[in-house]
């Protein structure tokens, strides 16, 4: 069983997982084109 | 034999386990680490292209920064003279730009959108786009198919090809949908 | 605390000063000479009389930085994430510039102690801020700011240019001091980010590939470390709910890009990492052990007829940059460990190994398993310099009968169900590329089995064998070409085991890694 400082962890760990980095956190601003991830169809071009 | 987690029955019960839960699976047997959107065989690094532990593919051309000289970063010079991102001005040439070169983002779906706008159809199989030759006869129709020559986008030597084709309604994707908060 | 009097109000002007000619049109992105002029307004307001005051400026400023983020994720809690976010980088990217000019024009252009004590300072404030925004906030704590800080300053001082180039060792090791005190286990909720900064290609590429004579390898597996530990309770736990699942997949991703791009670096820090990850992470250990120099050619382990002994690469001792020996404690069991190998008495040694390895009776915890790690590769390297003292080859005959093979003997005997696991699964570790260490260990498991006067011993060596195989790939080839002679050479009488039949599963699993090896 988890020690209760794991368990702390994971409620902190829990938290940050419902607001995760975007990729566009680690990028330059791109003020005209921004990265703007989308779920597309599984039948359009993936890469 | 051993008859606690130490033997090879301890290692079937949780086998065994892992067949009812898929949150067991994944230290039990592991995953497909081919199927984790890297490319394992490639002759080049992975790592100058390497999208971040939650990327599914690897960076495009344009997430990559490269050192410019300073003079080249015109933008903050130039960016309220530039026309907003509109995509009803766009030539389809451009569409199909942003659609084969934006995989996985907003961008996509938007020239899809206007694509579909322009009477271009996105098929679902061939994952080409169609769209009909202005005034070519059918050849045969029926109410889920039609036979004739229509234009196909060729994403390798960008341009429209002419071809006959069997079309399949039911292959053809429908109008694209964005979220209301992406607009 | 107790800032001067208006400290805070010169700090808020000064920087939304900046940020204006940060954004303004004639500074562009290069922002110079507007620098030149900002240093000159921080000298008239007092900022850099003195390096309390400096370090204040920069602690208020952080705090000014994170409060607007969090201001515009709280108002903008409704918005499109790009929207929101841009509006977050507007503030963040000019702290960043604005941090990254100090360093650069700090001191002399040839003077590193100056920038690179700004940098530590700087990067110190930033780091003692989160943490105490994570510990106060809890589960409101918000990742971006900090992240966005960390990563972009990092790539600013990344840029091509002499200065910056000159001090750029001292700028990865300042981050990676920076990144270790913000460990997971430290600031849980920042572990995404975190990950992403450690793996970001421009972080790899810097510390594994460009800085000369692999000195940035020995720190990035000092962070890998701290990942693989922060994960361990979790994964301990084998059932991973969705954070954990998200965290271990991403780290999963990550060590595939070093097995392709530096497999060496895995080869060579391997024991540090085995050392933390829990035995049931099996792929992950798989992925580590599975690294081999790139200039070798591995031979097939399904060829028939095989014949390891005599390939040349076992001559070989791979490098193993952690020094097991001083993992062996306390010095008193080290010393009767030297003493027994070297005189092969007094027996008494043997009857007390076990109780030098049990700690506790915390289930899961009952026994000390770097000791145990470290024991077994000391042993075992001890072992194959002796045999190649005496001008032999280590294989079946020569390994036997010796203070060495006493002690695995003894150890896999001696110990419970439990302790044996741990202590074949060390021994498994070693099973890697062809090599002189995966070649004696591979020996000592089959000859452990085929010496074995129980059968609960050869179905535990057969368990730690089948577990590393029965995963998705990778699988490491000593371990391969060890399963196969056992399965295969008729001495170990191997499909004469119960165990081996005891369920329908069990024996389709033995037949379908047979057949996929035979």
């Amino acid at each position: 069983p988890l020690q209760k400082e794991h368990q702390a962890q994971f409620q902190m760990m829990e938290s940050a997982f419902f607001h995760m980095p975007h990729p566009s956190d680690s990028e330059k601003l791109r003020t005209y084109l921004p990265r703007s991830p989308y779920h597309t169809p599984p039948y359009y071009l993936q890469s | 034999m051993v008859n606690d987690q130490f033997g090879i029955v301890g290692l079937l019960t949780f086998i065994r386990a892992a067949e009812t839960d898929p949150n067991l699976v994944s230290l039990a047997l592991g995953q497909d680490l081919t199927a984790l959107g890297l490319n394992l065989n490639s002759p080049d690094n992975l790592y100058p292209t390497f999208g971040g532990p939650w990327a599914e593919q690897p960076c495009r051309p344009q997430d990559i920064d490269f050192h410019v000289p300073p003079e080249y970063l015109v933008n903050s010079a130039i960016r309220d003279k530039l026309a907003g991102v509109k995509f009803t001005r766009y030539k389809d040439d451009l569409l199909f730009f942003m659609f084969y070169n934006n995989c996985g983002d907003v961008f996509q779906v938007l020239a899809a959108v206007e694509l579909y706008n322009r009477e271009w159809r996105y098929h679902t199989e061939e994952k080409v786009w169609i769209t009909q030759v202005p005034g070519m006869v059918l050849l045969e129709k029926t109410s889920t198919y039609e036979r004739g020559t229509y234009y196909f986008f060729d994403v390798h030597n960008w341009r429209k090809v002419a071809k006959e084709f069997h079309l399949d309604y039911s292959k053809l994707e429908g109008r694209p949908v964005i979220q209301q908060s992406m607009h | 605390y107790e800032d001067p009097p208006g400290l805070m109000e010169k700090t808020d002007f000064l920087l939304r000063d900046w940020i204006g000619i940060y954004h303004s049109q004639p500074s562009g992105r290069d922002s110079t000479k507007a620098f030149s002029m900002f240093v000159h307004q921080m000298n008239v307001h007092g900022i850099l009389k003195t390096d309390d005051l400096i370090t204040r400026f920069f602690r208020l400023s952080t705090q000014l930085c994170v409060e607007a983020v969090y201001r515009n994720v709280t108002e903008g809690s409704a918005s499109n994430q790009t929207v929101l976010r841009t509006k977050c980088y507007h503030t963040l990217d000019p702290f960043v510039r604005l941090i990254a000019l100090l360093v650069k024009h700090s001191g002399d252009a040839s003077n590193a102690t100056t920038k690179i004590h700004l940098l530590n300072k700087v990067l110190g404030i930033v780091a003692g801020c989160l943490l105490q925004d994570h510990e106060q906030r809890a589960g409101d704590f918000q990742q971006l700011p900090y992240h966005r800080i960390f990563i972009m300053l990092f790539l600013e001082l990344c840029s091509p240019e002499p200065v910056l180039e000159t001090i750029n060792y001292q700028v990865l090791t300042a981050y990676c001091h920076t990144l270790h005190i913000l460990r997971p286990s430290k600031a849980a909720g920042f572990c995404y980010a975190w990950l992403e900064l450690i793996s970001h290609r421009v972080f790899i590429g810097r510390m594994l590939a460009i800085t000369p004579q692999q000195k940035g390898w020995s720190m990035y597996a000092q962070l890998l470390i701290d990942l693989f530990k922060y994960l361990a309770p979790f994964l301990r736990n084998a059932e991973l709910a969705k954070p954990v699942t998200m965290l271990y997949k991403g780290t999963l991703r990550v060590l595939l890009v070093l097995l392709h791009d530096f497999p060496e670096f895995l080869c060579d820090y391997h024991y540090g990492f085995c050392d933390v990850i829990p035995p049931n992470c099996i792929q992950m250990r798989n992925l580590i052990l599975s690294a081999f120099p790139r200039n070798m050619r591995l031979p097939d382990p399904f060829t028939p007829n095989l014949k390891v002994d005599v390939l040349q690469e076992i001559t070989y001792s791979p490098r193993v940059i952690t020094n097991f020996a001083t993992l062996i404690t306390p010095l008193q069991f080290k010393k009767d460990l030297d003493s027994y190998l070297k005189q092969r008495a007094p027996v008494t040694f043997l009857s007390e190994l076990r109780s030098n390895l049990q700690v506790s009776n915390e289930p899961g915890m009952r026994y000390n398993i770097p000791l145990m790690n470290a024991l077994v590769m000391y042993v075992g390297t001890q072992a194959i310099g002796y045999i190649r003292n005496k001008s032999l080859t280590p294989n079946m005959s020569t390994i036997a009968h010796s203070a060495h093979m006493d002690i695995f003997q003894n150890l896999t005997v001696d110990l419970d169900t439990e302790g044996r696991y741990l202590f074949l699964n060390a021994v498994a570790n070693q099973l890697r590329y062809p090599n002189s260490h995966t070649h004696y260990f591979s020996c000592t498991l089959l000859y452990l089995f085929a010496e074995a006067n129980t059968e609960a011993i050869q179905e535990q060596i057969t368990r730690v064998l089948l577990e590393r195989l029965i995963v998705n790939r990778p699988h490491p080839w000593g371990l391969l070409i060890t399963f196969i002679e056992l399965i295969k050479n008729p001495s170990y009488k191997f499909w004469n085991h119960e165990f081996v039949h005891c369920a329908p599963e069990i024996e389709k699993l033995f037949e379908s890694v047979a057949r996929s090896c035979m």
